[in-house]
């Protein structure tokens, strides 16, 4: 019996970097 | 002080893998649209998208990476952030871009533009709680 392959599935937010300000007002 | 850049590229950015759009669509990661990180982020509860325009590339002490120097949002926060040469941001309207794009293409099999001072890339923010 041959498994099937899980493909993983990546969620969109990942693709994007987070960029803020260090510091806050 | 810039953040490091990690020592290797995640795995969600090389050619054939599957994303999925908040709206539980999949789609490959070259395959990607302006429209889906927007229409992601509007069905988003807390997770906002910003215009952040690349200001600056410098060298970096470290091999292989550069300090990319951003304004963000409507505000235009200065945010400098080291990352390694390869490291694929999505520019508005053109795509995936890279400081080196021939080594994103090697790496990763993804096309890549060349990223330069004036692009505008998408960025996330997270909602103000009020």
């Amino acid at each position: 019996n041959v498994e099937p392959r899980s493909v993983p599935v990546f969620p969109w937010h990942s693709l994007v970097p987070f960029l803020e300000p260090s510091q806050s007002n | 002080p810039p953040a490091s850049p990690s020592a290797s590229m995640p795995p969600y950015f090389m050619r054939g893998s599957i994303i999925q759009l908040a709206d539980g669509e999949l789609k490959r990661v070259e395959d990607l649209k302006t429209e889906d990180f927007i229409q992601s982020a509007e069905l988003s509860g807390d997770l906002k998208i910003d215009s952040s325009t690349v200001e600056r590339i410098d060298c970096s002490h470290t091999p292989d990476a550069v300090v990319i120097q951003f304004s963000v949002g409507e505000h235009k926060a200065q945010v400098r952030v080291e990352v390694l040469v390869e490291y694929p941001f999505f520019v508005f309207g053109q795509g995936w871009s890279s400081c080196c794009p021939d080594k994103t293409t090697q790496l990763l099999e993804l096309s890549c533009a060349k990223l330069s001072v004036g692009d505008v890339c998408i960025s996330l923010t997270l909602r103000s709680i009020r």
